[in-house]
């Protein structure tokens, strides 16, 4: 997969 | 969440909190660069604008919210409370150079179109560049003081602790997202020489001597 839709790093 | 990502992240923490103690308590911005503090309000502003869109939790919000405000501080202090101690002579990179070809870059080479995803590239690269004008100045002053050395171990290994995250995280959940990676390393690898000089360095205990 790629980069996830939601970004949940800082 | 792992743990890497976790201590990555007090790290992050603990070297913000650490400059901003550390200009606070001596009343004094001597030998920091104000260029990479404005560089770094830039980049937390540019990346935590989805504060206004999205909730992920309390923990993402709550250090969102307090990266943005010590880092907003910390310019405050250096360019207003404490103007009269900084010193500009030695702060002298060209942030032009760094934030222009990183805006243009955020343009060509992005996971997606959007103006929240543009200006979150923009923020990933340009966090990889952001310190160059410390460490120049640094260089430039030939020393740095004890305590600036230990704000930028935290701040380096922060990122290369991030990097272990995204190892771990593909390994475990196959996510990654390889502009991050790419930045992190170019950002880790910025950092290399200091900790060199770091460790090698920490028994003397002395103020840190950088290769002029």
């Amino acid at each position: 997969t790629t980069a996830k839709e939601v970004k949940d790093e800082l | 969440m792992n743990i890497f990502r976790l201590t990555g992240d007090l790290s992050h923490l603990a070297a913000i909190i650490i400059l901003l103690l550390k200009i606070w308590k001596t009343r004094s911005c001597a030998g920091i660069s104000g260029k990479s503090q404005v560089l770094f309000a830039l980049v937390f502003t540019t990346r935590y604008l989805d504060l206004l869109t999205s909730f992920i939790s309390l923990y993402n919000t709550t250090m969102k919210i307090i990266y943005i405000g010590c880092a907003y501080a910390t310019v405050y202090l250096i360019y207003m409370k404490f103007k009269a101690t900084y010193d500009g002579n030695h702060d002298t990179f060209r942030v032009e150079f760094l934030v222009v070809p990183v805006g243009g870059l955020a343009f060509l080479v992005n996971h997606d179109f959007s103006p929240l995803e543009i200006l979150w590239t923009f923020s990933i690269y340009l966090e990889s560049v952001a310190i160059l004008p410390q460490l120049f100045m640094i260089s430039k002053t030939g020393e740095a003081e004890t305590i600036t050395t230990h704000y930028l171990f935290f701040l380096g290994l922060y990122r290369a602790l991030y990097l272990i995250n995204w190892i771990w995280r593909f390994y475990f959940e196959g996510f990654f997202d390889m502009i991050a990676i790419v930045a992190g390393v170019v950002q880790t690898i910025l950092y290399c020489d200091f900790f060199y000089l770091y460790v090698t360095k920490g028994e003397s205990g002395s103020n840190k001597i950088n290769p002029a």
